[in-house]
């Protein structure tokens, strides 16, 4: 997977990079 | 080296993003304060529609009894009528 | 080295206060949804008040028209009573 990809707990959006909300409903991610 | 950039790309949207939600939660905030406004309405309204509500029982019991009293009092008057004409006639 | 580990927790902080003020965000769009199912009580509560209103009113004209009508009755009613008293002394 990408380097610091992760999945939204909320919309389980799989973000793709190091991003600090999700691209889709731009929750932040809780607890990295 | 990489990793200094990418740290310092994220932390500058951490910064952003936090910006930005604290808009949203002023935004929300002010909605709330008028929303609140508006709720304290809701009571003056109801104590209104009560009010009205025991006025138009009160005028419609003033009302039926009225009506009572004015047939009873056509009741007395015909049966005057009819002793006036008896002994008219008589 | 010392600088990756500050941005590091400098990243940390804003994530973790990026998830505080989502959940205030949370908790102030429940708060606008309870408030909005009340608010939409009020054009209601506003009918209401609107139509005993106007009931009250129409009840009061009835009334004031039934005691005029009472009135104008008891008036005929006691001259019919004078004249009746007075074919009655002839």
């Amino acid at each position: 997977p990408l380097r610091g990809a992760w999945a939204c707990q909320t919309c389980t959006f799989l973000n793709a990079g190091p991003t600090v909300l999700c691209a889709v409903c731009e929750r932040p991610l809780a607890g990295r | 080296e990489l990793h200094l950039e990418e740290l310092q790309q994220q932390l500058q949207q951490a910064e952003e993003a936090l910006v930005a939600k604290q808009e949203l939660i002023d935004k929300l905030k002010e909605d709330m304060e008028q929303h609140k406004a508006m709720l304290e309405t809701i009571p003056v309204l109801k104590a209104q529609a009560d009010i009205y509500k025991a006025d138009f029982l009160a005028e419609r019991e003033a009302r039926e009894k009225l009506h009572e009293q004015r047939e009873d009092l056509k009741e007395q008057f015909e049966q005057l009528r009819r002793d006036y004409d008896k002994l008219k006639a008589d």
